[in-house]
């Protein structure tokens, strides 16, 4: 059986919440490392891995393997239930039908209980292969966010072409041309803002913002993002969490003239 | 303009 219980809530919430616009029906497959997913979205161009490890959660105890295939918009409407302070322990039969949340008020004695019916899901997992990106960034996810945003408003795609110079996102579009550029930055009293650019060799990649957009809804969940990029693979959009657990994003590029 | 790849070109399926 399953007895996963997380401290807050609200991180499940979040991550849902960040991914329900690009997959719906997915798999939380739980081991004893913990509660992975892995799903592409319809149209094949991106994909949400998430982790939330074992150690995320207290206590954690998951004797076999169990796939829980569940509608994301049925977990969002469960999960709208729990105050974000709430304690929150999924639970789970050896070969469930359902699925039990049980949030617990850390202030009260307010316990709510919900099911949600399980679905049969097929879902293929892609073998992503372990690559040394050429350029990794680190940047404030508020910031990469609002350059998302800010491009998507002249063009559909953005140009990503780091250097040792630094990272530059351009776009061009009907009315005109934006860039925006960012040099490694380091602030000592504000870490959170420093921006980090590690690179092997140049990189200069094209992708499509209406994904970036949709990505950025994981920037609450990190104060930080990292973007791994090499030529001619997808981009590995990163948002960490607590105990080494994480929301990724990949998002293949757009090749060719 | 540079076409929209899909993943399947770059990680391997089962």
């Amino acid at each position: 059986m399953l007895e996963a219980r997380l401290e807050q809530a609200n991180l499940l919430k979040k991550v849902v919440d960040a991914i329900k616009d690009l997959v719906q029906d997915c798999n939380f497959d739980c081991n004893d490392s913990g509660v992975a997913l892995q799903a592409m979205d319809n149209s094949h161009v991106a994909l949400v891995s998430m982790m939330l490890k074992a150690e995320s959660f207290s206590p954690f105890r998951c004797d076999r393997n169990i796939a829980l295939g569940i509608n994301l918009t049925s977990l969002m409407k469960v999960l709208r239930c729990a105050q974000n302070e709430d304690i929150l322990t999924l639970k789970a039969e050896d070969a469930p039908d359902v699925v039990n949340l049980v949030f617990e008020s850390s202030e009260s004695d307010r316990l709510s209980e919900y099911d949600i019916k399980l679905m049969d899901i097929d879902q293929e997992h892609l073998g992503i292969p372990e690559t040394e990106y050429a350029a990794t960034i680190t940047m404030p996810s508020a910031e990469f966010q609002r350059i998302c945003r800010d491009l998507m408003a002249l063009s559909e795609s953005v140009a990503i072409e780091a250097t040792k110079d630094g990272v530059k996102f351009s776009c061009s579009g009907d009315i005109g041309n934006g860039a925006v550029t960012l040099r490694s930055h380091t602030n000592v009293e504000k870490p959170d803002l420093n921006v980090e650019i590690a690179l092997s060799e140049p990189v200069a990649l094209t992708f499509s913002l209406k994904y970036l957009v949709n990505f950025c809804k994981a920037s609450g969940l990190s104060s930080t993002v990292k973007l791994c990029l090499s030529n001619e693979v997808p981009l590995l959009v990163e948002y960490g969490l607590a105990s080494n657990s994480y929301l990724r994003f990949y998002l293949a590029p757009k090749i060719g003239d | 303009p540079p076409k929209q790849a899909t993943l399947g070109k770059f990680f391997a399926r089962p």
